[in-house]
């Protein structure tokens, strides 16, 4: 509804606001963003990557987060803390000597 | 060891209700 040459703040910006905004509602409409929340097994990519190696772990004190943080070098130490909070509280894993060591509930 | 046997009882615990609950 605004005139043209107001939004431009000058003549030479008259083509692009029109254009932009149909690309801003295509961009809000497009279901990209929801490709990060495929789920499977009702876990995220990261939550499965992070349980599949605490399941690859026989250790008896299960593997330490320090562990996890030098195999998945992508992930900082807080989104894997995370994740395995998470895992914890959904019971597929659990912390074996400290707060720092974890093992699967199903890899006997 | 006891730590790690609780610990694991309770996740198994855990784990079964969020079954339950889906």
């Amino acid at each position: 509804s605004k005139p043209q040459a107001m939004m431009g703040g000058g003549g030479g910006m008259n083509m692009m606001p029109t254009s932009h905004t149909s690309i801003g509602g295509m961009g809000s409409a497009g279901g990209y963003s929801g490709a990060s929340m495929m789920l499977v097994n009702g876990l995220s990519a990261n939550q499965n990557q992070v349980l599949s190696l605490i399941k690859s772990c026989h250790d008896p004190q299960g593997i330490s987060t320090q562990d996890l943080k030098q195999k998945l070098n992508s992930m900082s130490v807080a989104v894997i803390r995370q994740i395995v909070d998470f895992l914890s509280n959904e019971g597929h894993i659990f912390s074996t000597i400290d707060e720092d060591h974890f093992r699967s509930t199903d890899n006997e | 060891l006891e730590r790690i046997a609780k610990n694991k009882a309770a996740a198994l615990e855990r784990l079964a209700a969020a079954h339950q609950t889906c």
